[in-house]
């Protein structure tokens, strides 16, 4: 799964989220990816949010809903991607999760579960994308 | 970081899809283009396995592809699901927010969409996902997410049919166990 959110000059933001989901699934199965505020959320006035892992969990919490509306009461972005992640870990312990989170500001940041997460980023004057590495909480 | 900005989750194989959309964010491309431009490039990709055509095969050895776009400026979405035999998903996705009052289209009917908006369809197997389904087949159809079913589907393949006693104690959401090796999106 990849989860993307970009963040443009004059402020406006998009997300999105594409994957083939989970391997060996039932058929008809869909995961949290195409799930508005699971896969994906994004609102110009505060940020937005990428999310990919055990989708059949993750579509139950809308970690980047709660992101996102994490940081509108005015978390930082790495405070409200932990606080996504462990609302999900407090449930289900073992979950493999990743969050990635970025402000209108362009300030970013990622929690994970499970895993060692990565996430990438490119902004104004990078000559190349930067990867980073995420321990589990 | 200073914007325009592209993040999103993932290193590696996936970062083609920050330069695409980074790329497309430079030469004055919207944000909902640069979003579309990056999944798309992980698409054609097929970035890690997991996203495009010719990975995660189904039970049924299919490939089918789930993607949501967001506008932030309006919070409008358009989202595919289970999409069959397209390979653009995230640009199918794209259509359903521009043209139509719907979020989410799903399956056979999201194909056609797919087809009447002018997408190819096409075979989403690759060799590398029929061996991938057939090795799973031979190793007795381990893991699935099959729970509280006859026979046992810890180490049996199906049909299976529902235990008479209800759903097994194990199911997901009950007590949070019994997730690992279940794979993930």
């Amino acid at each position: 799964t990849i989860s993307l959110v970009a963040l443009g000059k004059d402020g406006s933001m998009a997300a999105g989220t594409t994957t083939n989901g989970k391997a060996y699934k039932i058929p008809g199965r869909v995961g949290d990816g195409p799930i508005a505020g699971s896969g994906s959320y994004v609102d110009s006035l505060v940020g937005g949010c990428g999310a990919t892992g055990d989708g059949d969990l993750m579509m139950r919490f809308l970690p980047c809903y709660q992101a996102v509306e994490n940081m509108r009461r005015g978390m930082s972005p790495a405070a409200a991607a932990e606080d996504a992640v462990r609302r999900m870990v407090k449930r289900f312990p073992d979950i493999q999760a990743g969050v990635v989170v970025m402000n209108n500001k362009g300030e970013h940041a990622a929690a994970a579960s499970g895993w060692h997460f990565t996430y990438s980023f490119r902004g104004q004057g990078m000559n190349k994308t930067h990867v980073v590495q995420v321990d589990p909480i | 970081t200073a914007p325009p900005v592209v993040i999103h989750t993932w290193g590696g194989p996936f970062t083609v899809a920050a330069d695409a959309a980074h790329d497309a964010l430079t030469n004055a491309r919207s944000v909902l283009d640069a979003v579309q431009i990056g999944g798309a490039a992980c698409e054609n990709n097929q970035c890690d396995g997991t996203v495009g055509y010719g990975g995660s095969p189904s039970e049924n050895c299919e490939t089918t592809l789930d993607a949501m776009i967001m506008d932030g400026n309006t919070l409008n979405v358009g989202a595919v699901g289970a999409l069959r035999r397209v390979k653009h998903a995230i640009a199918v996705a794209r259509h359903v927010l521009e043209y139509t009052g719907h979020t989410m289209l799903v399956g056979d009917s999201a194909t056609l969409f797919a087809a009447q908006n002018g997408f190819k369809e096409e075979d989403l197997a690759t060799d590398q996902s029929r061996d991938m389904c057939e090795h799973w087949k031979r190793n007795q159809c381990q893991p699935n997410s099959w729970i509280g079913v006859v026979p046992d589907p810890k180490s049996s393949c199906g049909p299976y049919t529902p235990l008479e006693n209800g759903a097994s104690e194990t199911a997901p959401g009950q007590d949070g166990g019994d997730i690992k090796g279940r794979g993930h999106d």
